[in-house]
């Protein structure tokens, strides 16, 4: 709905921020690599929406904190300039749950968020996962 | 600042753009003139003119809200979570999700809305424009191109690294004469951060 001001959404209507769906993710925060968690798919597939993994890696995600995870939670940090430890630690997962934009942040394992201004530094990733190898290059 | 792979971009003869809404939103005029607002923050700032027009079938640009699957592959995810999607030119849908509580806020520049739970709609609306006209998400935080919004926060103020790149795109509006304040914040932010020192507001 729309309303003119916050103090004009019916009461029964307002809703509590932490309804935001991707809390949950709030649940998996020191989850590293090796790590095998219950519901970790579920966080594969937000990185994949915004293009942190690649589509050709189909939707069916294991529950393993693996090289792909690893790949697209150090690619997140260093788009949202966080430390870069390729786990999902608290300050991470604090940024992953804030509503955003659909566009994804990443186009054809390119981070479109580095490029731009005088200095095009591009990263693409490495998804060393079981199967499919990929190469790295970070210019 | 970015842009979307092959820097898409409204072609020199399509830059008189018609917009137009989803008619079976039913939305007044009070929500249609939020994005009135938001086209004019971009027109200051480059030679492109947006005009709204009744047809939704063959205006330019047409924004509609949905909810959930909504035909384009990229289904909305019910309150929070993602809040609108826009694709690249000449494209031109621009999708709202409906799950939202949306807030049609009055004039004026960047704040704050005292609702935790609700979301600034001229914010998402300058940020989405920002894509149908050929620009990707930015690492500047301050930047209107960046991914996300924090609830309750509003952002409609054009930075510096939204206007260097949308400039890139279509170059300068003759009438504008945009000049910089550097707000304190964006500032302290820059101390060390590396990012541009030419950051700040219009």
């Amino acid at each position: 709905g729309f309303y003119p001001n916050a103090s004009a959404i019916p009461p029964d209507l307002r809703r509590n921020a932490t309804e935001n769906a991707w809390n949950a993710f709030l649940n998996f925060t020191g989850c590293h690599a090796g790590m095998k968690v219950d519901g970790l798919y579920k966080i594969k597939q937000y990185f994949q929406y915004f293009g942190y993994i690649p589509q050709t890696f189909s939707g069916n995600f294991t529950d393993d904190f693996d090289d792909i995870l690893k790949n697209a939670v150090e690619m997140y940090q260093r788009n949202f300039k966080l430390n870069i430890t390729g786990e999902l630690d608290e300050l991470t997962l604090q940024h992953v749950v804030i509503p955003r934009c659909g566009v994804p942040d990443v186009v054809n394992g390119t981070s479109t968020m580095l490029n731009g201004g005088t200095r095009r530094r591009t990263y693409e990733v490495s998804f060393s996962g079981r199967g499919q190898r990929f190469h790295a290059a970070k210019r | 600042y970015s842009f979307f792979p092959g820097e898409p971009r409204w072609p020199e003869r399509r830059r008189n753009l018609t917009y137009a809404f989803e008619p079976r939103n039913e939305l007044t005029e009070e929500v249609k003139s939020v994005f009135s607002r938001a086209f004019a923050r971009w027109a200051e700032v480059i030679p492109l003119t947006f005009r709204r027009v009744e047809s939704f079938s063959t205006s330019d640009i047409s924004i509609g809200f949905y909810a959930g699957d909504h035909g384009d592959g990229e289904p909305f995810d019910g309150f929070m979570g993602t809040l609108a999607h826009a694709f690249s030119p000449p494209n031109g849908h621009f999708h709202l999700d409906s799950a939202e509580n949306w807030i049609v806020s009055g004039e004026g520049g960047d704040g704050f809305l005292s609702e935790r739970a609700a979301v600034d709609l001229e914010s998402v609306a300058v940020h989405e424009i920002g894509h149908l006209l050929g620009l990707g998400h930015s690492s500047v935080q301050d930047s209107i191109m960046f991914p996300t919004i924090t609830t309750g926060r509003r952002k409609v103020d054009l930075h510096s690294d939204d206007v260097e790149g949308v400039q890139v795109l279509y170059g300068a509006n003759p009438n504008f004469n945009g000049s910089r304040t550097p707000t304190p914040s964006t500032q302290q932010r820059d101390t060390g951060s590396g990012d541009s020192g030419a950051a700040g507001r219009i």
